[in-house]
């Protein structure tokens, strides 16, 4: 899956990639003052490529904690389910249905997103993308969006939730990269120097089939550099 | 046939045809026979057809000798004038009336000259209702002799809403194939049920043949040959005398959906992924005198089995009323497994006493539903009340206005009642208004080998709330004429259907939005019509049969019309009345308001035939049995369908 790192500050953003196997677990978001807890688990292709270089994964479930709330959310891309204690409802991607429960509300848009606020200080939105069917490779995935997070703690962690507070980088030596169409540069963030090159991502909340640029630099190596330790740190053994 | 091979007394029935057509929970049945006359002299042939209670008649026609005689709707009344004419001048007539817990037998005799042909050909219309997670079409089939070609035939045709393959035959016939070594008989995909007594069908196979094909059209058919029919290989009365029935569900990939033709819509409603919500609920169970020997034995049964199927979330009690009232616990308590099981005890020892405390039974379940409501606060429960009796109040207050007074005013609308009415010996008209008075409804059980099971299964019904307080919304300005669009209770398994009329023909689009409470949730569903996207989809159905949803729309208004009606008084029952008698007539249904008249000029005199539909009240009278006692074979052709 790709991630994108919006830095409003900079009017910029940052983006990155990570490759793992199908059925890793990654933690997106964890904020350690709420307990308040995204994971999401890896999916590849029906037909994976046999190289490694060229094979797509994307997210296939996510999973929302919320222990205060006694909350659990999973998000398939069939199904979505909300756990409230020993309860359990569960929706299909073909509802559209707003569920509001002890300041929490979620808002089920058939095929198409998924909105879950709690309060007004976290907001997130999963998309739902959709292939043909029976088409040979591609298979449905999941996007996952942070529309809101002021109400976060200082010391939420995560592959996402470690940018939740603002951070500097500036960028310089723009100069061609190793692909003539793109453009390479030295970043400067969290006081490393990595090299990046300028490319573009989509964002899918909005136009949820064709999506809206987004140009990004690029960091490689599974976002090395970028983030905080290495990308295996950020996987758990479940996604609850 | 070989020579007088299926000829009995003269008439040979060459033909019955059954073709069921179910087209989004709306069935549209049509039922034919014809028959010959062989004989040399006039005879009478008789057609009998048992019709589900549910079900509206909307047309009989009589051919004879290749003339059709259409049927008329008219109202009750007018019907009854002509029939009553037509029996004061000796003239035999037929009935509809209820014929056992689920059917209502139509029968019509008419006189055919010898060598002359007549079609019999009767259509009824009914809205499939979902319980238990199953609709159920139910026909019984019982022909009087050998006929060539017999054949029932099912079709569920799906309907479009921008998924051709939303709906599907799920099940094809489900019904125990009689099997002499064994009593409860082997179940095929598609069977007949036969009786005991019968010999068994030679080839199950041959006998039944189930389609369902990949596409979205099922068909399910079950056409016996002469061999099958047959009682044994050289007999030529018939052995078959079953049950056809039909199940099946929908594949339901969203929780609504939402139909829309000629500027009719109906939206159909049956979530489930949803917790159930934990519920209040009270038994007021009458033990007076007549509920002595096997009525106490099985409600013993019943509640002894619904009380294995109690949560532990939930909380119980149980009320018993005869002269006095008791209680098994002073107030409402959860169905522990250690509460459960003094429950238990509890119901093993009721015993029959006493007389009928109706109002006093139901006004302590009630206060004690109503303690509960008060100090739960906010919590998420259901709260139902459920009374078993079989007979009329006699002690205590007994009049029934005052009870359903008492009743009215201690509910206040807050949770339903549901009456269970045991056997015939009881008021059920007064339970029934009762019911649906307080948001309930009301069930007859039936004095049966089967009652507990009756009683269990209506439990089952009603045991699994999903979502309280369910309102159906719609755009004020765009929907009009609408049918019951709130519900205090949506049960697993079940289905609230809302049709209407749109406003604007021209309307491009609305929205349908469902609220409800559920077990941890407020949940709204919303449905987005795009009504000229569903019109099209249907044009592209058209040969299902183009109106139905407008004719779903008149059949469900109407019978909501005639329940409102039932609790209603006065000038409010006038209206109602006034209502459901227009619709009934503008969309030829016989309801318990109308009657179809067959009326055939003969040498100059009219001659009638009528089709009625019985009222629950039916079951209280004997119905007449005078026709036929004195019947004298006519020199001219003859024919009446009268109700009881």
């Amino acid at each position: 899956p790709h991630f994108i790192i919006q830095v409003a500050e900079e009017d910029d953003a940052i983006c990155f990639n990570i490759n793992e196997d199908p059925g890793t677990v990654l933690r997106l978001i964890h904020d350690p003052a709420t307990g308040l807890t995204v994971n999401g688990e890896i999916i590849g292709d029906k037909e994976p490529s046999p190289d490694p270089k060229t094979r797509r994964t994307y997210f296939g479930r996510l999973g929302i904690a919320n222990p205060h709330m006694d909350l659990q959310i999973e998000v398939t891309t069939e199904t979505l389910s909300l756990g409230s204690g020993a309860t359990r409802s569960t929706f299909s991607w073909l509802d559209t249905v707003m569920i509001a429960q002890d300041g929490m509300l979620v808002a089920i848009h058939r095929n198409e997103n998924m909105t879950v606020s709690f309060g007004d200080g976290a907001t997130f939105v999963i998309v739902l993308h959709q292939v043909w069917k029976k088409h040979p490779t591609h298979r449905d995935f999941l996007g996952f969006y942070v529309v809101d997070s002021h109400r976060m703690s200082a010391q939420t962690q995560g592959l996402l939730g470690q940018f939740f507070h603002p951070f500097d980088f500036s960028v310089s030596d723009v100069h061609p990269g190793s692909d003539p169409t793109k453009q390479d540069a030295t970043m400067v963030v969290k006081n490393r120097r990595l090299t990046v090159t300028r490319g573009s991502q989509k964002d899918y909340r909005k136009k949820s089939h064709t999506g809206t640029k987004v140009p990004c630099w690029f960091v490689h190596n599974n976002g090395e550099g970028f983030i905080d330790g290495v990308h295996t740190d950020y996987i758990v053994p479940s996604l609850f | 046939l070989p020579e007088g091979e299926g000829v009995v007394n003269g008439i040979e029935v060459y033909s019955t045809k059954i073709s069921c057509k179910v087209t989004s929970r709306f069935a549209h049945n049509v039922v034919t026979t014809r028959a010959v006359n062989r004989a040399d002299a006039a005879k009478e042939v008789s057609f009998d057809v048992a019709l589900p209670k549910t079900a509206f008649i909307t047309n009989f026609t009589l051919t004879i000798d290749g003339v059709t005689y259409p049927g008329n709707i008219k109202e009750k009344e007018v019907a009854k004038q002509q029939y009553e004419k037509a029996v004061s001048q000796g003239r035999t007539a037929g009935l509809v009336k209820a014929s056992g817990r689920k059917l209502e037998k139509f029968t019509v005799s008419v006189n055919v000259a010898a060598g002359s042909k007549v079609t019999f050909e009767l259509t009824y219309e009914e809205l499939l209702k979902r319980r238990k997670g199953k609709y159920e079409m139910y026909l019984k089939v019982q022909p009087k002799q050998l006929v060539k070609h017999f054949e029932v035939r099912g079709t569920r045709c799906p309907v479009g809403s921008g998924s051709p393959a939303g709906s599907r035959l799920l099940c094809g016939v489900q019904a125990p194939l009689w099997d002499p070594g064994s009593p409860v008989g082997s179940r095929l995909p598609c069977g007949f049920r036969l009786p005991s007594s019968s010999r068994p069908v030679r080839s199950a196979q041959e006998a039944e043949q189930v389609h369902v094909p990949p596409r979205p059209q099922g068909h399910v058919s079950f056409k016996p040959s002469l061999e099958h029919q047959r009682s044994c290989p050289t007999c030529a009365d018939t052995l078959l005398n079953g049950d056809f029935i039909i199940t099946y569900d929908v594949n339901r990939e969203s929780p609504a959906n939402v139909q829309v033709v000629n500027g009719y819509f109906v939206h159909f409603f049956a979530p489930h992924g949803l917790p159930v919500v934990p519920k209040n609920v009270v038994f007021v169970i009458d033990i007076s005198g007549s509920m002595a020997g096997r009525k106490i034995e099985q409600t013993r049964d019943a509640l002894l089995k619904i009380l294995d199927d109690i949560k532990e979330e939930d909380y119980l009690n149980f009320i018993l009323f005869s002269t006095g009232v008791t209680t098994w616990k002073d107030t409402l308590v959860q169905a522990t497994p250690e509460n459960l099981q003094q429950a238990r005890e509890f119901v093993k020892n009721i015993n029959d006493e006493g007389m009928t405390n109706m109002n006093g039974g139901l006004m302590r379940g009630i206060g004690m539903l109503n303690e509960a409501w008060d100090g739960q606060g906010a919590a998420r429960r259901s709260s139902i009340i459920i009374l078993l009796t079989d007979g009329d109040a006699n002690y205590g207050e007994s009049r029934t206005d005052k009870i359903q007074e008492n009743v009215r005013n201690a509910i206040g609308g807050k949770f339903p009642l549901y009456n269970l009415g045991f056997g015939n010996n009881l008021n059920y008209n007064f339970l029934e208004r009762l019911a649906l008075e307080n948001h309930g409804l009301a069930r007859r059980i039936y004095e049966d080998s089967d009652a507990h099971l009756q009683l269990q299964g209506f439990y089952e019904e009603v045991a699994n709330p999903l979502l309280m307080g369910v309102e159906m919304e719609y755009p004020e300005n765009a929907i009009q004429d609408l049918t019951q669009n709130n519900y205090k209770n949506f049960y697993d398994g079940s289905e609230i259907v809302v049709a209407g009329r749109l406003l604007d023909q021209d309307l491009n689009s609305f929205k349908a939005d469902v609220k409800g409470h559920g077990a941890v949730n407020d949940l709204t569903f919303t449905e987005e019509v795009d009504v000229k996207e569903l019109e099209k989809a249907f044009e592209e159905q058209s040969y299902i049969f183009g109106n139905y949803i407008e004719r779903l729309w008149a059949y469900l208004t109407i019978e909501q019309l005639l329940d409102q009606r039932k609790k209603a008084q006065g000038e409010e029952k006038e209206n109602l009345t006034a209502k459901a008698l227009g619709l009934s007539l503008k969309y030829n249904f016989v309801t318990p308001l109308t009657s179809m008249v067959v009326t055939k000029p003969e040498d100059g005199e009219s001659q009638t035939a009528i089709a009625d539909k019985p009222g629950e009240e039916a079951n209280t009278v004997t119905p007449s049995m005078a026709y036929l006692t004195n019947y004298q074979p006519p020199q001219t052709p003859y024919y009446y369908v009268d109700g009881d």
